[in-house]
């Protein structure tokens, strides 16, 4: 990195992690299906 | 000290004297050659003539006579004519340069002046490398960036497919359609309440 | 204009024969062989020129395989046309030092130079490159922030539900 230009040493060592990106993706989906889970409760009692 | 006349040795391909050694041993060659002819012929010319008194021994010493004048004036002739060469034919003047030469005139470098060009080479080879792998890793990125926005949007369309079947089903905004039946079914109980007050 | 190098080569060397001829002149060599030129001037006589036009010969033939060996003529007139060209310039001119490195580092110079150019002009073509590159890889993390936001606005919609939904509930269960 110290031949690199500045801007491009700084674009390098700003990347994000992506593998935490598609982790966080996880709990989205669960947190999805809970609250479909609940929905299916919550028309069941609605009916 | 002899000069060694190295740049015109450059240019001719050969040291300036050593040519006219050549030519000056070619030279006393053949006047020992011719010397020698000549004697021949003249000793053969006598075998003509038996009762003559020359002999071989005499014409030896005159050939001897001749030789060594000729080759004294040879030597004084020759090293003239080498001095004339090696001042006016086979050298160089000293302002003279050579044209494979020029890049003396044109680059006269020190040697802290060609390090530093030299050093100002490693270091662009050394930028260029690390642009390189720099090239390198954010192509690499890019091809990560795919894979990773084609799973977020996969995730983004899942939403809207899910959507999209509430919709279908009439429930355009659960949300909404919950705060409304939370609202009614607030209503009712009042109501409700209502009733069994009245009732009582 | 002053005679070139190779007209005055042959001019020397043509001196140096005529003087060599006149030296070893026929009243020389009748002297030196006195006792045969009495017996036979005229057999002296032939045998003389014969001595002469043969040495003559063998010397003229000597000078025209040294400059045919050494291709004399033409390199004398390269080298008229290069002193011709430095004939403006009084002060001597660079000579090989005799030392190696020193004299090799002129050499490299332009090679030096060409190769500097090269890897500048490579490098700034890569960087151009690589700018555009990063600019791509911006732009991707930005799309990629925008996607994670919109996932987060519609988990939050629909964890807002949940809450709906969970109000409701306990609104039938009173």
């Amino acid at each position: 990195p110290t031949y690199l230009q500045t801007s491009q040493a700084r674009v390098l060592s700003t990347k994000p992690n992506y593998q935490q990106i598609l982790d966080e993706q996880g709990p989205v989906l669960r947190c999805l299906e809970l609250v479909l889970d609940e929905l299916q409760q919550t028309l069941k009692l609605l009916q | 000290s002899v000069n060694p006349m190295a740049y015109e040795a450059q240019f001719f391909g050969f040291t300036p004297q050593t040519c006219m050694l050549r030519i000056y041993i070619a030279f006393q060659d053949y006047l020992f050659e011719v010397m020698l002819v000549v004697e021949s012929v003249i000793l053969k010319k006598l075998d003509g003539f038996p009762g003559c008194k020359i002999s071989p021994l005499q014409i030896r010493k005159s050939t001897e006579k001749f030789l060594l004048f000729m080759k004294e004036h040879l030597d004084k002739l020759f090293s003239k004519m080498e001095e004339v060469l090696l001042q006016l034919v086979l050298n160089i003047p000293k302002n003279v340069l050579l044209p494979e030469d020029k890049v003396h005139e044109q680059y006269p470098y020190s040697k802290e002046q060609l390090e530093a060009l030299q050093d100002e080479i490693h270091q662009l080879q050394k930028q260029y490398r690390a642009e390189a792998s720099a090239g390198q890793a954010l192509r690499a990125e890019l091809e990560e960036q795919k894979a990773v926005q084609a799973e977020l949007e996969k995730i983004l369309q899942w939403f809207d497919g899910l959507e999209n079947t509430c919709r279908e089903h009439g429930t355009g905004n659960f949300k909404e359609s919950f705060a409304f039946l939370t609202q009614n079914a607030k209503r009712l109980q009042d109501v409700l309440k209502d009733v069994e007050e009245k009732s009582k | 204009a002053a005679p070139g190098r190779a007209q005055m080569f042959a001019t020397v060397v043509d001196t140096f024969l005529e003087k060599l001829v006149a030296a070893g002149s026929y009243q020389r060599f009748a002297n030196c062989y006195r006792c045969f030129y009495k017996l036979q001037p005229e057999m002296t006589r032939s045998i003389y020129d014969q001595f002469i036009s043969q040495l003559q010969a063998s010397i003229k033939e000597e000078i025209q395989e040294v400059k045919n060996e050494g291709n004399l003529e033409t390199v004398f007139n390269s080298l008229d046309k290069i002193v011709e060209e430095a004939k403006n310039r009084e002060e001597p001119a660079w000579r090989p030092s005799g030392i190696p490195e020193e004299d090799i580092r002129s050499a490299m110079v332009p090679y030096l130079l060409k190769h500097r150019s090269y890897l500048q002009k490579i490098l700034k073509e890569k960087e151009e490159e690589n700018r555009k590159v990063a600019e791509s890889v911006l732009a991707g993390r930005d799309r990629i922030a925008e996607l994670q936001q919109q996932i987060q606005a519609r988990k939050h919609a629909w964890q807002a539900i949940s809450k709906e939904q969970r109000e409701l509930v306990m609104t039938f269960k009173e």
